[in-house]
Order: C-alpha cells, then sequence, then structure tokens
C-alpha cells in the first residue's frame, strides 16, 4: 500500500527515500577562530568544530534518528492528509561544550566551558 | 564582511545573549592583542590542557568543579617600609560585573611562596584583610596550602573562598574589601627575609612587581545564570543605584 501511495505523491516522498548520501546525517564542520576573527582573544582551541546536520528526512523515520512521536505523526499527516504540513527536517539533536581559553583585558585569563557549541548528532523532527 | 564578520554589532542587540557572552571579554577594537607570556599564562595553559584537549572538548575526568576560572591579575601593587625583617606588599584584584555576577564555587590565591631577590631568600604568605602590622608569628610552611597537579613547585596556593564570600557580604566593619571601590579585593603579601640581613629595601620594592601571585575564581556559569544575572542585575541597578552585590546566589 505504501508504494502504491508513493507513487501518486508529486516527488517529495521519492526524494525521501532516495540515494543514501543525501539522508539526514551529521556532517562535519571546522572553522578557525582567525576565520570569526575572535583569534586576538581565543587563545585555545584554534579551531572551532561545529559541525551540522543536512540531509534529508527519510519516510520511515528510523529508531536510531531519535525522532519524537510528533514528527511520526506529522510525516503520516503530510504523506496522507495534507501536504502543506511540512516534512519533517533534519536538525541537530545532541550537542556537547566547548572548552576555550581567553585571554582578556589587563591579562586577565579565563577558562570557559560553553554549553551546546558542538553538534554530536542528528535528528528528524 | 566575509572574513571579517563584525559580530559586536550583534552583541549590543539584547535579542543574542550568547553572542553577548562570546564578546564580553574581547579586547576593544582599538586596543592591542594582549601580550602572551608570564607564569600566568603558563598556568592557566596547564590547567586548560588538563581539562580539554586539542579541540576543545571537555575533559570526562577533568577536576576543576566548575565551568569557569578566572585568572585575575593584580590592577595595582603598593610596597610598604621595611618592618625590621619583614616586607609587606599590598595587592589589589579588580573584579569585573562578569566574574562577579556568577555562582562562585571556590577562590584561591597562587602566590611565590619562597622568593628570590639577588642574593636574598624571603618566606612569603598571604594575609586578606587591613592588617596594620604583621603577624609576629609566621605560619607554619604548607599549613592551609594545597599544591594542585598544575602548579609548579614554586607556587603555592591558598583557598581564600570563605574569606571572598565575607567580602562579599559584609558590609560592616573591616572586611578586606577596598571600601573605596566595592569590586576591589585586597590582599597583603608577607615576607620574611630568611638570611637574617637587612637593608635592601630598594632591591624589594623595585624587583617585585604584579608577578608575586594572582588569584583564581571558579565560577559556575551557564546561560540560564547569564540570562539571570542580566535580568537580576537590571533590577539591582534600577532600584540600589547601581550598587549590587556582586554574587547572586551562593552555592552550597
Amino acid at each position: 500500500r505504501e508504494s502504491s501511495v508513493t507513487s501518486q505523491l508529486p516527488g517529495s516522498s521519492r526524494e525521501r527515500n532516495g540515494r543514501g548520501n543525501d539522508l539526514c546525517s551529521l556532517h562535519r564542520f571546522q572553522v578557525s577562530f582567525r576565520q570569526l576573527g575572535w583569534d586576538r582573544w581565543i587563545i585555545a582551541p584554534r579551531h572551532y568544530t561545529p559541525n551540522y546536520c543536512k540531509g534529508v528526512c527519510p519516510r520511515v523515520l528510523l529508531y536510531g534518528l531519535n525522532s519524537p512521536n510528533h514528527a511520526i505523526i506529522r510525516s503520516l499527516v503530510n504523506e496522507f492528509v495534507d501536504q502543506s504540513v511540512p516534512w519533517p527536517s533534519c536538525v541537530p539533536y545532541k550537542f556537547v561544550p566547548l572548552s576555550v581559553l581567553l585571554i582578556g583585558p589587563n591579562g586577565n585569563i579565563l577558562y570557559k566551558e560553553y554549553e551546546d557549541m558542538i553538534v554530536h548528532s542528528c535528528t528528524c523532527r | 564582511k566575509v572574513g571579517q564578520p563584525d559580530v559586536a554589532i550583534l552583541a549590543e542587540d539584547p535579542s543574542w545573549p550568547l553572542v553577548r557572552e562570546l564578546l564580553e571579554e574581547a579586547p576593544g577594537k582599538q586596543q592591542r592583542k594582549p601580550q602572551l607570556q608570564g607564569p600566568q599564562l603558563q598556568y592557566m595553559l596547564k590547567l586548560y590542557q588538563s581539562s580539554a584537549d586539542s579541540l576543545g572538548n571537555p575533559r570526562e575526568n577533568r577536576t576543576i568543579g566548575a565551568t569557569m576560572v578566572a585568572l585575575v591579575r593584580p590592577s595595582a601593587n603598593a610596597a610598604e617600609p621595611l618592618r625590621g625583617p619583614w616586607h609587606l606588599r599590598t595587592l589589589d584584584f579588580r573584579f569585573t560585573g562578569n566574574q562577579a555576577a556568577h555562582r562562585l564555587v571556590r577562590a584561591t590565591v597562587i602566590y611565590l611562596q619562597q622568593v628570590y631577590v639577588g642574593h636574598f631568600h624571603f618566606s612569603c604568605h598571604v594575609e586578606p584583610g587591613f592588617r596594620k602590622s604583621p603577624t609576629n608569628h609566621f605560619p607554619p610552611s604548607g599549613g592551609g596550602c594545597s599544591r594542585p597537579s598544575v602548579l609548579s613547585e614554586s607556587w603555592t596556593e591558598r583557598d581564600i573562598t570563605e574569606e571572598v564570600w565575607q567580602g562579599f557580604w559584609n558590609h560592616m566593619g573591616q572586611s578586606f574589601w577596598n571600601h573605596t571601590g566595592p569590586r576591589v579585593l585586597r590582599l597583603h603579601f608577607l615576607c620574611h627575609q630568611e638570611n637574617g640581613s637587612r637593608g635592601i629595601e630598594q632591591p624589594w620594592t623595585e624587583t617585585l612587581s604584579l608577578d608575586l601571585g594572582f588569584l583564581l575564581l571558579y565560577i559556575n556559569k551557564t546561560y540560564k545564570s547569564v540570562q539571570n544575572a542580566q535580568s537580576s542585575s537590571r533590577i539591582l541597578d534600577e532600584s540600589e543605584e547601581g550598587e549590587c552585590p556582586l554574587l547572586l546566589e551562593r552555592t552550597p
């Protein structure tokens, strides 16, 4: 029954089921503090790896994607009821903190842990 | 502007508290890049390496027990005249609102216990407060001091958390806070000349400077506490003519 429904829907479901490379996943991305213009006072680390999530959320929201019930129901609504309800989006799920060593005015030095600075895993929701 | 994002503009917008926090320690555009040298930097680099890996991921077994450690260098120092074998130096530590507006977990002073000036040898200890004259009895070596792994042999650490708390909350009588400025902590460095000779006041006053010691504030600072502190300080600023308490919440 799924396959028949899929074939009737214009495009989107096929795209969601598409190639493995397009599926929602964690992508590694690194930027230097120099690029951000912050290397004048951030001593360590030299690079920041925030990462990002990118890709198409699959038609069947896999268990490993940690999608909430709402996302699962919303995907059903999109498929069978109303396509104006958006399909779940590929977004960050878990984050980890970043430790930074800063040098401030007057030679004071700070060690700081900033919460939720690095994406650790992704989800569809 | 590609390549040189001017996020300082975002920091001025109240709807970007994270950017404001990231930039609150940033030096002004007119300021030169701070010099990266000295024992203070070495200390903090060791602390960083023991608490995070090269990518900035906090280590699971880190032992600092706080989300922020602020190394505060003295902003001013004054050497007082010789009193027998005693040499006294007063150091003032200026707190910024950023350092003071969150939960203090621990406060320590790191200082040189053994100081060598030329051929002369001094044993030093720290006393908070406006003491009028040095104590007659030198505290036993190592008493009340701990030596964390990141300290080199020449540096000693003394926990002054209680004294800092008293200073924050005790607005009556003599505390070791400089009453002319509510956010200046004053510490006395008392050094005893060990080899009996006297008359080296000039080398003492000239040689020892701000590098005699520094302060470490262990602070728990979260995004929520930033928001709370901002809203609390706004309330206090409005109601108490800007004279707000330095620490908003005491950690049990």
